[in-house]
């Protein structure tokens, strides 16, 4: 499997957001 | 590789983790030594913005949260994810001068890394904190079990049952909830043995208790044994809540420590 670090920092916007998701669906 | 202890946060950090994983792999076997890293500063953007939203919306949360514990876990959380960001923003601007830079490599990978793991300490303590949720539930039944020591007639008796019905059904939904959450088999099984068990005790103990009420208005004596019976269902519950208790703040970390 290759990553580049393109890949990586998209990956890792996108877990931030989910995580974001999380706290705004818990916390209602 | 970090084991996440809940489908949730395995769901949401697994590929990051993996991804870093191979990154660094790469970097240390030397494969992608002497190649230029392209510019990064469009996909750093993204991930500042998205540590920005997350942050804001992360504090809005402890202040307005009742939970103490998540007020205290949440804040140092945010300054290492910030911390990571910036780095990474750093990494950005140290490629754009010399897109070799072995010091903005490590940069990236520190900064993926602490990204990784704030966002890991964030959902573990969102994570403790449904937890607790769970065993404020637990603790009321138990401490609603200790009032079959004072059941002394038929209608407390149907009074005690019809309160503690409600509150097992609870209890029960989310203790079977909380065990297919969780991405660690035994802990699971655990939790559904003793779940079972107090289910299955449960009308052993009304059965108790009105052999009691029952023993006690004949007065024709066994008194004591049907206290004694009583108090060794009620004790056996107890201890199958406590377990319950014990093993819902147990993460897969706990358990290699322990192994």
């Amino acid at each position: 499997l290759r990553v580049s670090w393109e890949q990586l920092l998209t990956t890792i916007a996108r877990t931030i957001n989910e995580v974001e998701n999380q706290i705004l669906t818990r916390d209602a | 590789m970090p084991v996440f202890h809940t489908k949730t946060i395995e769901s949401i950090l697994e590929p990051v983790a993996q991804q870093i994983s191979h990154l660094v792999i790469m970097h240390e076997e030397g494969e992608v030594d002497g190649k230029a890293i392209p510019d990064l500063t469009v996909p750093v953007a993204a991930v500042q913005a998205a540590v920005s939203n997350l942050v804001r919306v992360g504090k809005e949360t402890v202040q307005t949260t009742e939970d103490q514990l998540m007020k205290r876990d949440m804040p140092p959380a945010f300054i290492k994810v910030e911390n990571s960001s910036s780095k990474l923003v750093q990494a950005s601007q140290m490629l754009k001068a010399d897109p070799y830079s072995v010091p903005a490599r490590d940069y990236l990978i520190d900064g993926s890394r602490g990204i990784l793991s704030g966002t890991s300490d964030l959902l573990l303590t969102f994570d403790e904190a449904e937890v607790r949720k769970i065993i404020r539930v637990c603790k009321g039944i138990l401490e609603y079990l200790t009032v079959a020591e004072v059941v002394e007639t038929m209608e407390d008796l149907i009074t005690y049952t019809k309160n503690l019905g409600p509150g097992m059904t609870k209890m029960s939904k989310m203790i079977e909830e909380r065990q297919q959450e969780l991405t660690h088999q035994e802990h699971r099984q655990m939790l559904v043995n003793s779940m079972n068990t107090v289910k299955e005790l449960l009308p052993v103990l009304i059965s108790a208790i009105k052999i009691f009420v029952t023993t006690k208005s004949s007065r024709g004596g066994g008194t004591e044994e049907a206290e004694r019976n009583r108090r060794f269902t009620f004790e056996k519950m107890s201890a199958e809540i406590n377990e319950i208790i014990r093993v819902l703040q147990l993460t897969t970390w706990d358990e290699d420590a322990w192994a």
